[in-house]
């Protein structure tokens, strides 16, 4: 039998992005004989996120690991977790007013202001930016517009004209990325802030004849993405490793049934990619 | 056999449902008449929860440990609602209804998955 | 086999009113060969209300009653189903913006108006009054508060404090006038709105030491509030008609089987309840 | 017999899913090798389609009627976004993905009420 059983809550099951999470996650509690639970929603859905994780708390597992989420019932779950002796260890993306023992990913803030600095080395003259974002509830989401509006706070040539819901998935950001760039024709900068986002901006720019191509720069570095970064159709991607996110969640939450405290800040690494071989 | 796994499956599920509804019930008009009723089906979903531990002795299987976790879950909620209604605290028995309610909610659901799961081994 | 197939999707299924509306609308079904499919949410739900609206198109229904929503999935849904020649016939609450093909139910801002001049007449002095309401965002219960409002507008001795949700049960109306009273030592006067509230009032100010009972109006006539009428708990009623909504609605539902145009707007009967023995 | 009936259920739920799955792997990537296994999970819920009105012929049962409508809008649904992403329509296949979706969790939620009728008649 199993020493501990860990539940793993993703945003979305047939997301790439949280595939990654899941395997790796897996695989460190495979090699530590726990039984590792992982459910999520098909499609995003915070609500139904809420009701599995009080799920996962009356039917007593020993961990859970799960997304930050915004709004009072999230805090009287993780409450309520820690009531029950259950600790919650929150993954790409943070709520720290929770109680929740220990994050681990990227520090959103940051790699959206690595998004801004990027924008502002590689581009010269006007730039009429729209912004493609998973969801705008979504905490992770919103830290990296807040960090791509600080890094272009002093840059009066940048100006973000519009900002766009893809829903977490490529069809929806190739819907919005067109019917964006059709209300504004001056748009020639793109950024997209999700995982999906980045494919899904190419196959809208893709369906509108534009003269010239706009700058676009998005984020995570799944298959797809990097592909069309290596066929000049993206310019630059900034890279997360969900993979990383899994292993260390697995682990954290193994030393935490037997120890009190742990690191509560892992940030895991972010940078700018731009050529493929940099990977 | 499956298939009477899935036939106690199936009858958990609907206890599940009638214990809230005599939590509720109590909640509403605690009455001895529903105090009764409320006892009774606790019992009977205590009872079912026997019957299939005892049935899934061989196995060692984690969904079905989650699934016993709910049932329980379940029955204290619904026990703590009915002691604060005795102690006259409306805001506590509100809030311990909504507990309740969830739980056989969350077993209702479970019960497919585990049905599946049978199906699928 | 049956003639036709209709569907009736409540707003909750365990509410003793939406039992009567089912019950009558069942009987008329029997008596005219139609199968009537009666289904709703457990507890009160929009969300999962259109989902069943949207399942009953797809199933291909012939007719589907339910209440009005607010919203624009619910005008949506409402096109969808004239698409595929399933006609909606709203009951209890109404949404006219929509292309709902007749409404079958009372004039909320009527009944509501109603309860503002039973309160003038009934009453001397200042009136501080608490609301009780089932949820804010139904249609028929914000009808009920304009009406009320309406009818109060130009007598200054009678002033509404606080507006509080029952979430339309008995336990939440008995819980919100426990801390709306409590909040509030001044109210001499109760208002509720829709059908537990009556009954979970009484519980709320019986849980408080109060000197004197505040004057108390509600809705529905349903065998527990009329119980509280008769001992004095409660000081008027507003009654409703659901069972007759009920049978009109499959009535409504049948002539449009083989006619194209109904009376789109039929009110149900609505008056003050004084005395048990007037009804 | 039930049991037979219940493994059909089962069956098309599965089905249903993997039909909205495969409608979105090619709105995704339409290439021949996806249409291919579209087609593919088409026909093989059809084929369950069959199998469940050959099975069921004896009783006249509308629940089950309702069951093979939502079975037929998902199929209808589906095959309405695969005709939008050959002429490229953005807005419309994105709509029409959505509304195959939602046909196929109706199949899975009404599945497990079907079971239940099964059960308690
Ligand atoms: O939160 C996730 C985000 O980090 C990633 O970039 O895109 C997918 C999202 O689900
Ligand atoms: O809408 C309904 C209302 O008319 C009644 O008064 O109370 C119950 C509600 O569901």
């Amino acid at each position: 039998t199993y020493d501990y059983h860990f539940a793993l809550i993703t945003e979305e099951t047939g997301n790439a992005y949280w595939q990654e999470i899941e395997q790796s996650a897996k695989a460190t509690a495979a090699e530590h004989n726990i039984y590792l639970e992982s459910t999520g929603p098909r499609k995003a859905n915070p609500d139904e996120v809420l009701r599995t994780m009080d799920q996962m708390i009356a039917a007593k597992v020993d961990g859970i690991i799960t997304q930050g989420l915004p709004g009072p019932r999230f805090l009287d779950l993780v409450h309520k977790a820690n009531e029950h002796n259950i600790p919650v260890v929150t993954v790409d993306s943070d709520m720290p007013e929770s109680e929740r023992t220990a994050y681990i990913g990227t520090d959103n803030f940051d790699s959206g202001y690595l998004a801004g600095e990027e924008l502002i080395r590689e581009t010269t003259g006007e730039q009429v930016v729209g912004i493609i974002t998973g969801n705008v509830e979504s905490l992770n989401q919103q830290q990296r517009m807040e960090g791509f509006e600080e890094a272009i706070k002093n840059v009066d040539r940048i100006q973000v004209v519009d900002i766009r819901e893809s829903n977490i998935t490529e069809v929806g950001a190739a819907q919005v990325t067109y019917s964006m760039m059709k209300q504004h024709s001056d748009i020639n900068a793109l950024f997209g802030t999700s995982a999906l986002d980045g494919v899904g901006m190419v196959q809208g720019v893709e369906e509108i004849t534009v003269w010239e191509r706009p700058y676009m720069i998005a984020f995570d570095i799944l298959p797809e993405t990097i592909h069309l970064l290596e066929e000049g159709k993206l310019d630059a991607v900034i890279a997360q490793y969900p993979d990383k996110m899994g292993t260390k969640a697995v682990q954290t939450m193994i030393d935490l049934q037997h120890k009190d405290y742990v690191e509560p800040l892992q940030h895991t690494k972010t940078e700018v990619i731009r050529e493929p071989d940099q990977l | 056999t499956s298939f009477e796994r899935f036939l106690i499956f199936n009858s958990i599920s609907q206890q599940a449902n009638d214990l809230y509804e005599d939590t509720n019930a109590y909640v509403r008009d605690p009455s001895e008449e529903n105090l009764t009723s409320y006892y009774r089906s606790r019992l009977q979903l205590r009872d079912e929860e026997n019957r299939l531990e005892a049935n899934m002795k061989e196995s060692e299987n984690i969904e079905l440990s989650n699934y016993l976790n709910l049932i329980e879950s379940l029955i204290r909620n619904s026990e703590v609602t009915v002691g604060f209604v005795l102690r006259d605290d409306i805001e506590r028995y509100t809030s311990y209804l909504q507990e309740t309610q969830n739980s056989a909610s969350y077993i209702q659901e479970n019960t497919l998955s585990l049905i599946d799961l049978e199906l699928t081994e």
